[in-house]
């Protein structure tokens, strides 16, 4: 599966 | 979370604000690009749509909520409730010249393959140039009231701020992204030029026009 980065800003 | 990302959240959030209270307490959006707030509204959609998908906190849900509400409460605005006052006829930038490039580059350069991945690097891609009939407008008048000048200034530096965020980030949290490290610098690059009329001549007292 491909892996998505999490984004933690605005 | 740290002081400048906080420092850039207000500050965008500041921008966002003013632009809306400015229009409704003038009961005008003259002089406000309405392509510029367009560009937004695409941007805030396609990066929040993330608000269904994943959860960071409490903090960033609000905020997100804010800017989607603010942005389509400011297109309402301008393209319903005043649009007799917006002038049209000097915001002539093309659109398309912004949106396709985003795009196909959005395609080209992202992390991942997927539909919501794919939509946060337009996002981040198409915000980096949305200002540009912003901008364009103010150069084709002349000049900017005083209140849209803070407007620019107030979210000119929300980007500038997210840089030292970064920065911050890269020494304490191994954080690089380089999408939107890169995409942020060429962001804060376009307002280099109304950053310094702002600061020799708004800050001054003065009206902001050009020569």
């Amino acid at each position: 599966p491909v892996t998505e980065p999490e984004h933690d800003e605005l | 979370m740290n002081i400048f990302r906080l420092c850039g959240d207000l500050s965008h959030l500041l921008a966002i604000l003013l632009l809306l209270v400015k229009i409704w307490k003038t009961r005008s959006c003259a002089g406000i690009s309405g392509k510029s707030q367009i560009l937004f509204a695409i941007v805030y959609t396609t990066r929040y749509l993330d608000l269904f998908t994943s959860f960071v906190s409490i903090y960033n849900s609000v905020m997100k909520i804010v800017f989607l509400s603010a942005s389509y409460g400011t297109l309402y605005l301008m393209f319903y409730k005043f649009k007799p006052t917006y002038d049209h006829n000097h915001d002539s930038f093309r659109i398309l010249y912004l949106i396709v490039p985003a795009l196909v580059l959005s395609f080209v350069i992202v992390h991942a393959y997927t539909l919501m991945e794919v939509l946060w690097t337009y996002s981040i891609y198409l915000e980096a140039v949305a200002i540009m009939p912003q901008l364009f407008m103010v150069s084709r008048t002349g000049e900017a009231e005083t209140i849209t000048s803070h407007y620019l200034f107030a979210l000119g530096s929300y980007r500038a701020l997210y840089i030292l965020n970064w920065i911050y980030r890269y020494y304490t949290e191994d954080f690089l992204d380089l999408i939107v490290i890169i995409a942020g610098i060429v962001q804060t690059i376009l307002y280099c030029d109304f950053f310094y009329l702002y600061i020799t001549k708004v800050l001054k007292g003065k009206r902001l026009s050009l020569p």
